[in-house]
């Protein structure tokens, strides 16, 4: 089972739509894939149809189960979506809380570790979309994931964001481990304008080693995704921004040693 | 002086676009301007070609002052921006830091209430760009603000962050007192996609008393005016994102009461 987590601090850089993209491309190519939303404000499951503010099981179960010193359960968290082959794990708004209460504990850093751990025979793919801020929820996607996906806006603010993200990489990484391999994604590039190309320009002259060669273009059909609760790819295969993201799938899988 | 916050916890939803686009426009009418950047990332302070992780002077200044016990001292924060009228309190990476250290001091809400004060002779209007994250910063300018700017995406998924940000408003409410006013102001409109239509008309259906009658249009050259390092007002004063931002200036002047 491969763990992919998608993160960025800086926010409404394309995360979601990055995790929520790749992974129905892998679920159409007939992977058993699982998305997982770790953010408090729950993008990615109310995109599903399901609503944060009201589920009584989410990946809270599993941080309570460790408090609680329970064992984890990963059965009423995991549900289907309305795509063959993609399930998810969804958030719900009690997420927002953890900061405050679990930060002195030990293990909490290792809580989806072990909550992945028990599903890994029913799952080839598991993709995590992280929420915009270093907390026990993205220390915990970092902990879990066996590489990291970075989407960067094409614009000279987000880069200032991804500086600091790379710092914080370095600051999180597990000492003595090697280093987590990481993919910086340039997205919502829009050839039109002169900000947009200087700064794809600059990112690949920045992390040679870290960026794809390639970049998602601006369309504005993943809003109409949202709205219809379905990937973009279930409602317009055809759309500029999904063939983005078939490329930038399959340069990932042929990075990946066979399993 | 008229204190107005720009807020939202959604990132990248036009925060810090619409401070400098409103506040550039209130200087260009020869209004005397305080832009302040209470956002960690510091966006609105590299736009305007200061660097967070350097700078020895910022807001953090004031948060230092009120847990030593000496006094506010503007005048080192206070700098001039490339455009007439308009001067800007930049923030700093330490920032990030005051939720862990100050959280349980008496009267860190009060900071930015004390050290505006102390400029209160010298600007007409004061322009406060907030951090997606509700924590002692967004307190802070809540506690400061008579009115708040809440700019929102036409897109689905910003829909339900805005009912968090109105449940967390009334959480915060001072009890016993007026509700702060507030306008909700609907960003990155584009007519051609349905969804940003539809959401327009939710927005104005779920919230009537505080919508705004227009919407900003998805304008790309904000990127450019962001990477010049200049307001888009001043960079193409004739764009449709600067003339929407007028409309919206017009209107929030003449609900505001005469001085
Ligand atoms: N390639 C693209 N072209 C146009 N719009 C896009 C693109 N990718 C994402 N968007 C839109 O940008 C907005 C933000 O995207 P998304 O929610 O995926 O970002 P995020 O990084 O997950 O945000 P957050 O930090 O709030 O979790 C959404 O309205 C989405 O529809
Ligand atoms: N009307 C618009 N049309 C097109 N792009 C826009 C518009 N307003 C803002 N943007 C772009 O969207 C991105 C996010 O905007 P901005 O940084 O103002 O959001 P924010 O809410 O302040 O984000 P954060 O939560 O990170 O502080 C920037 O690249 C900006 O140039
Ligand atoms: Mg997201
Ligand atoms: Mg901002």
């Amino acid at each position: 089972m491969k763990i992919w987590a998608v993160a960025n601090q800086k926010g409404g850089v394309g995360k979601t739509t990055t995790a929520i993209t790749v992974a129905s491309l892998l679920a159409k190519k007939g992977e058993k894939t699982l998305l997982v939303d770790m953010d408090p404000h729950g993008s990615l499951s109310t995109w599903l149809g399901f609503d944060p503010d009201e589920l009584t099981d989410s990946i809270y179960n599993f941080f309570q189960a460790v408090s609680n010193n329970t064992p984890i359960d990963p059965g009423p968290v995991v549900r289907d979506t309305p795509v063959a082959n993609l399930s998810l794990m969804p958030a719900s708004t009690a997420l927002a809380t953890l900061d405050r209460q679990l930060a002195i504990r030990k293990g909490t850093g290792l809580v989806m570790v072990k909550a992945l751990r028990e599903v890994r025979e029913r799952f080839d793919f598991v993709l995590i979309d992280c929420p915009p801020v270093l907390g026990i929820l993205m220390i915990n996607a970092l902990a879990a994931c066996q590489k990291l996906l970075l989407p960067v806006q094409t614009e000279f603010l987000a880069q200032k964001g991804l500086e600091r993200m790379v710092k914080t990489l370095n600051m999180v990484q597990r000492s003595g481990q090697q280093p987590l391999p990481r993919i910086i994604i340039p997205t919502m590039y829009d050839r039109r304008t002169r900000a947009s190309n200087e700064a794809w320009k600059a990112l690949r002259e920045e992390y040679p080693e870290d960026v794809w060669d390639s970049a998602i273009p601006v369309d504005t059909r993943f809003r109409d995704a949202s709205k219809a609760g379905l990937p973009l790819s279930v409602l317009y295969p055809k759309a500029r921004g999904v063939i983005a993201y078939e490329k930038l799938l399959n340069d990932l899988l042929a990075q990946e040693e066979p399993p």
